[in-house]
C-alpha cells in the first residue's frame, strides 16, 4: 500500500546540507499496523510528512496504493490527504482562532460536509477522544493534553483508510493515553491503515512491526505479531 | 521557599466558569526536588504557571521567597522571573524567527550580558541538551524533541535556582530523556529547586516527593526519598 524505494530528504542550510532522511526502503501493507521508533532528530516526523503527501523526497519514490506520488498534481495530492489520510501532527498544528469543534469540522467542511452534519460528526469525534465538555474552548483555552486529542479526533473524523499519528499520546495520562491506543486497536480491526510515531516501547508494542530509525535510515525492523 | 495557601484559578468562557485549579494549599522548600502528575486536564500547567509569577491566582496566596507575590509591581515580578526561575513551557514557546542560539540567549540579552558571554554561555547550555550541531536551526528547523531541548537550555541558561519543568522529556527518546534528567539530578546536588511536570511514573520518581493533581485539586502528596 505504502512504499519508500531509496527515499531520501536532504535540507540545504547555508553551506552544510542535513540529510533528514538518507536511501529509506520500507513498505506498509494495506490495513497494517506499524509502529516507527528511534532518537530524536532520527528523522520519524520527516518520514511521517511524506508518507502523509504534505512534503516531497528529495531522492527516491514513494508509491501509494499503486501510484508514484511525484505523478501526481497539486489538486490530486489534496485529493488524497483530505480523504484518504488522517494526519495527528507532533505539535497539533490546531486553528488557533477556532473552537476545537471547528477545528474538528474542517476536514469536512473542505470534503463539502453540510453544516448539521459536520458538527455532529465533530462532536462524536471529540467525545471519542473525552473532550466532549471542551468542544467550544479554543486551544489556548486547552490543556496540552486537550490540544493533542482534539488533533487526533480532527484526523479521524473524515474516516480515512490511513492513520499516520506523530507521537499522540506524548502530552497524555497513561488512561487517557490507553484510551487512544484502543481507538486505534478498533479502527485497526475494521480495516485501517496505522502508522504511529512514538518514543514508547510499551506504546510501540501495540503494532505488528516496529521500523526503527536512526541518523535517517532504517537500522531495523522487528515483527511483533505476525498478521 | 514556595508556598501555595487556598489557591484557585477560574476561567470564564461565555456562562460556564472553568476551575483549573481549585484551593490548592502546598510547598516546595528551597533546594527540593519535587515532581507533579496527574491526569490531563486536572491543572498541572496551570499550577506551574502561577508558580513562575507567569500568572497569579484568582483566589488565595502565593509566597515566594518570603514575598507575597500580589504584593509585587510588574516590574518586580518580570525579575524574579528573568532572574530566579527557568522555565520550560509543555509547548516550548521559542520564537520563530529566532535561531535555537538567539533563542538560548535572550533571558540574557534581557540581563545586560555582552554579547561574547551570551554566545559562549548559549553554546555550553546546547552543549549540554546534546545540541550544539543545531544551533544555527530555527525552530522549524529542528525536530519535536530538538525544539524541546533548545526550551529546556533556554531555561537553564541563567543559572536560576528554581527549575520549572513541564513535561520535558515528553518528545524525548529514553537516552536523550534520560540525559536531560541527570542533568536535573547534577543540578539538584548543587541546590538549585526542581519542579518537574510529567505523565511518566518513572521520571516522576526522580523526585523526593509526588504531587498529584486531580480536578484542579492535591489528590495526595507521595514521599520517594527522604530529604
Ligand atoms: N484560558 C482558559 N480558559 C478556559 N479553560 C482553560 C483555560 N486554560 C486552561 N483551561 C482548562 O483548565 C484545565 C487545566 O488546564 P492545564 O493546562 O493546567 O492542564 P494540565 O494538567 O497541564 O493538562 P495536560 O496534562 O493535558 O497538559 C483544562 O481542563 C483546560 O481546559
Ligand atoms: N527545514 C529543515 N532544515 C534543516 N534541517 C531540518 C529541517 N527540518 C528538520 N531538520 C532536521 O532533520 C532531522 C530530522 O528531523 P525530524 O523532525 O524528522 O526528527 P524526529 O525523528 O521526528 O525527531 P523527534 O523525535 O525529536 O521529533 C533533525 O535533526 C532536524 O534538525
Ligand atoms: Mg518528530
Ligand atoms: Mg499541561
Amino acid at each position: 500500500l505504502l512504499e519508500f524505494r531509496g527515499v531520501s530528504k536532504h535540507y540545504r542550510l547555508g553551506e552544510a546540507q542535513v540529510r533528514a532522511l538518507d536511501g529509506v526502503d520500507l513498505h506498509v501493507e494495506l490495513g497494517e499496523y506499524v509502529s516507527i521508533m528511534g532518537p530524536s532528530g532520527s528523522g520519524k516526523s520527516t518520514l511521517m510528512h511524506l508518507l502523509g503527501c504534505l512534503d516531497t523526497p528529495t531522492e527516491g519514490n514513494y508509491r501509494l496504493d499503486g501510484v508514484d506520488i511525484e505523478t501526481l498534481s497539486g489538486d490530486a495530492l489534496a485529493e488524497v490527504r483530505s480523504t484518504k489520510i488522517g494526519f495527528v501532527f507532533q505539535s497539533f498544528n490546531l486553528l488557533p482562532r477556532l473552537t476545537a469543534c471547528s477545528n474538528v469540522e474542517l476536514p469536512l467542511a473542505y470534503q463539502g460536509v453540510p453544516r448539521t452534519e459536520r458538527r455532529a460528526r465533530a462532536l462524536t469525534a471529540l467525545e471519542r477522544v473525552s473532550l466532549a465538555k471542551r468542544a467550544f474552548h479554543r486551544p489556548n483555552e486547552l490543556s496540552g493534553g486537550e490540544r493533542q486529542r482534539v488533533a487526533i479526533a480532527r484526523a479521524l473524523v473524515v474516516e480515512p483508510a490511513i492513520v499516520l499519528a506523530d507521537e499522540p499520546t506524548g502530552n497524555l495520562d497513561s488512561r487517557v493515553g490507553d484510551d487512544i491506543l484502543e481507538l486505534f486497536d478498533r479502527l485497526h480491526a475494521t480495516g485501517v491503515t496505522i502508522v504511529v510515531v512514538t518514543h514508547s516501547e510499551e506504546v510501540a508494542r501495540r503494532a505488528q512491526r516496529i521500523i526503527r530509525l536512526r541518523d535517517g535510515r532504517v537500522e531495523r525492523v522487528e515483527v511483533v505479531r505476525p498478521r
